[in-house]
């Protein structure tokens, strides 16, 4: 069963921080 | 990393780099990559320890753009559990099943906490790879050339494509050393690939719109050399066994 992406303590598997465009 | 292009750890926060310790007290040198899989667990690549086996010899960071040197925002580990496959093995060529999971805690017992260059990398669905063609990105601080003997100090990154089993049985390519628990990538210009040092680190595809785990980089004939694609051991292919180590409680994410 897929988990969700959100795993425990605050990871989001495979998310880069994407920069906020100015 | 032979052509792609520096980078910064942002790009790839799940991007672990680990060091072997000195015995005379000179700083640790730099040994393999690898990848954060859940908050406390770093998949690896086993031929990277097998000679030294002992968990106390290596530490890990998460976070660093460049190696050897402080970067803000970084977070250093102990190695807690140095886990091998069972049937790891070295070939006339290349490995087999070669993959290792390392533990790992800070100083004061934490595990890794999110950050803009901290985060976990998602696992393949059970035998769920991206098809052959698709482009996957692999990450390190190995050599810039083969031979080369100096490891850049930053970061690089590249893009390389998936090719068939099919194809990288065929005998001018690596014939019989390829199982169907390994995945094969080049650059169709033979001008980008994972050298001597990536050893360990990722090979990321898109899986139905998820950065994934599909490889770790394991070996390869020489680096960018025609006819001799990069050859990963196919997380898809270990799930069970990354599973039956370190379990679902601890924020794997499938």
């Amino acid at each position: 069963k897929p988990s969700s992406a959100v795993d425990q303590q605050g990871f989001q598997c495979g998310q880069k921080a994407l920069r906020p465009r100015f | 990393i032979v052509g792609g292009e520096f980078t910064n750890v942002e790009n790839q926060p799940w991007f672990a780099t680990i060091y072997q310790k000195n015995s005379g007290g000179a700083p640790p040198f730099f040994k393999c990559g690898g990848s954060l899989i859940s908050p406390c667990w770093v998949a690896s690549a086993a031929h990277c320890f097998i000679h030294h086996p002992k968990k106390e010899n290596y530490v890990v960071y998460l976070g660093q753009s460049k190696r050897n040197s402080y970067n803000p925002g970084e977070m250093k580990f102990e190695v807690e559990q140095l886990i091998f496959h069972e049937d790891f093995s070295e070939e006339s060529l290349g490995y087999r099943n070669d993959i290792a999971l390392l533990k790992i805690r800070t100083s004061t017992g934490q595990c890794a906490q999110p950050s803009r260059s901290i985060q976990t990398i998602c696992l393949p669905p059970r035998f769920g790879d991206a098809p052959v063609g698709s482009d996957c990105e692999i990450t390190g601080f190995g050599q810039e050339s083969h031979p080369d003997y100096l490891f850049p100090m930053n970061l690089k990154m590249s893009v390389v494509k998936l090719i068939s089993h099919e194809e990288c049985k065929q005998p001018h390519y690596y014939g019989s050393e390829i199982n169907y628990k390994v995945l094969c990538a080049a650059d169709p210009e033979w001008k980008t690939d994972a050298c001597h040092g990536d050893s360990g680190g990722p090979l990321i595809c898109n899986i139905d719109g998820r950065l994934t785990l599909s490889g770790i980089v394991s070996w390869g004939e020489g680096c960018a050399k025609k006819n001799k694609p990069g050859v990963y051991t196919r997380v898809s292919s270990f799930l069970r066994w990354i599973q039956s180590h370190i379990g679902e409680e601890n924020g794997l994410a499938f």
